[in-house]
Order: C-alpha cells, then sequence, then structure tokens
C-alpha cells in the first residue's frame, strides 16, 4: 500500500529529526 | 485565513497545551497577553524566566492592548536575551514578531512567530529532552510542524 509506505518513511523522517536533535549538545555554553 | 499561515500557530498552540498551564491555552485571542506565554517559559527555564520575572506580567488584562503589548514586550524581550546569553545563539536573520499585529488584531502569523521562539527555547535548554520527547508523542501532522519550525529557527542562527 503506498500511503502505508509513506506514512511510514514519513514517521522515520520525524523519528531521524528528534533523535538527531535530542543527541547534539544544549546550547548553553559550559 | 490562508490554512498555511495558520498551521503553524495551531499546532504550537496543540504543544504549548502540554505544558501544564493554569489559563486557557486553546485558541490565539487566549495567548495574546503574554501570560500563558510567560507561564510555558517559566516552566521551560525558570532560573532565567523567573518567578520574579513571571510576576511582573500582568495577569488581568481583558482587551486593553497597551497592557497586552506591556506584557508581550517583556515576554520577547527576555526570549532574545535567553538566545543570546544563555544559548549562545544569534537570532538577528529571525524575523521578530510584530506584537502590536499580535496584541491589537490577535494575528496568527505574527503570534506563531512567536511561540516558534519559544519552541526553540524549549529543545535548546538544559531540560530539552523532557521537551523533545512529548513532542514526539504529539500528532504526526503537528510534529512535521514543529519540526519545519525547528529547522527554520536552526537556519536562522549563527553560534
Amino acid at each position: 500500500d503506498p500511503n502505508m509506505k509513506a506514512g511510514a518513511a514519513n514517521e522515520g523522517v520525524l523519528a531521524n529529526f528528534f533523535n538527531s536533535l535530542l543527541s547534539k549538545k544544549t546550547g548553553a555554553p559550559g | 485565513m490562508d490554512e498555511n499561515k495558520t498551521a503553524l500557530v495551531e499546532s504550537l498552540i496543540i504543544w504549548l497545551q502540554t505544558f501544564n498551564i493554569s489559563a486557557p491555552c486553546r485558541t490565539v485571542e487566549d495567548l495574546t497577553t503574554g501570560a500563558v506565554i510567560s507561564q510555558a517559559l517559566n516552566q521551560i527555564d525558570p532560573s532565567w524566566f523567573s518567578d520574579g520575572w513571571l510576576s511582573r506580567i500582568k495577569g488581568d488584562v481583558e482587551d486593553n492592548w497597551r497592557l497586552k503589548m506591556n506584557n508581550l514586550k517583556k515576554v520577547l524581550q527576555m526570549i532574545v536575551d535567553y538566545y543570546n546569553e544563555v544559548l549562545a545563539q544569534e537570532i538577528s536573520d529571525f524575523p521578530l514578531p510584530d506584537l502590536a499585529l499580535v496584541a491589537e488584531r490577535s494575528d496568527p502569523v505574527q503570534l506563531g512567530r512567536l511561540l516558534q521562539l519559544v519552541l526553540g527555547c524549549a529543545v535548546r535548554c538544559e531540560r530539552k529532552q523532557e521537551y523533545i520527547q512529548i513532542i514526539m508523542t504529539l500528532e504526526e501532522s503537528v510534529q512535521h510542524v514543529v519540526m519545519t519550525a525547528i529547522q527554520e529557527l536552526m537556519s536562522k542562527e549563527t553560534v
């Protein structure tokens, strides 16, 4: 089902983005 | 109103509802006093957006646009200082919201810009993990708007 595939891909994009944000160092210096 | 123009503010209002805020937080009008936004900021980083600062945001402003404007100015100034001094991020390329339009006309696009800056504080603060994980539980369409808003902020920032 192409809709399901697109949905899963979208979910993957979101998860990748937020996980990469989680692993970034906090902006606060020190 | 153009759906694209209101998508940002609508999604960010849904996100704001995940905070523990006593005042109503459902419509654009609910947010134009600055009271809800300042409560959210106080939860995001209470050491910067302190209880003392929060107490200077007037709660009972009703439809007085001058009082709303005073509150919103205090909120925006403190957010800009937070980016510069705590997060060490310059956001000079990011178009700051027109607060007069928010206070006088409840402009959803300008309010969206202000909430976008609040979002940027949440996903960069010391407790960002908590806030990002909450965002990841929101509906996919909301997450998408939030992601785009963060990406736009990041593209305008310089360390």
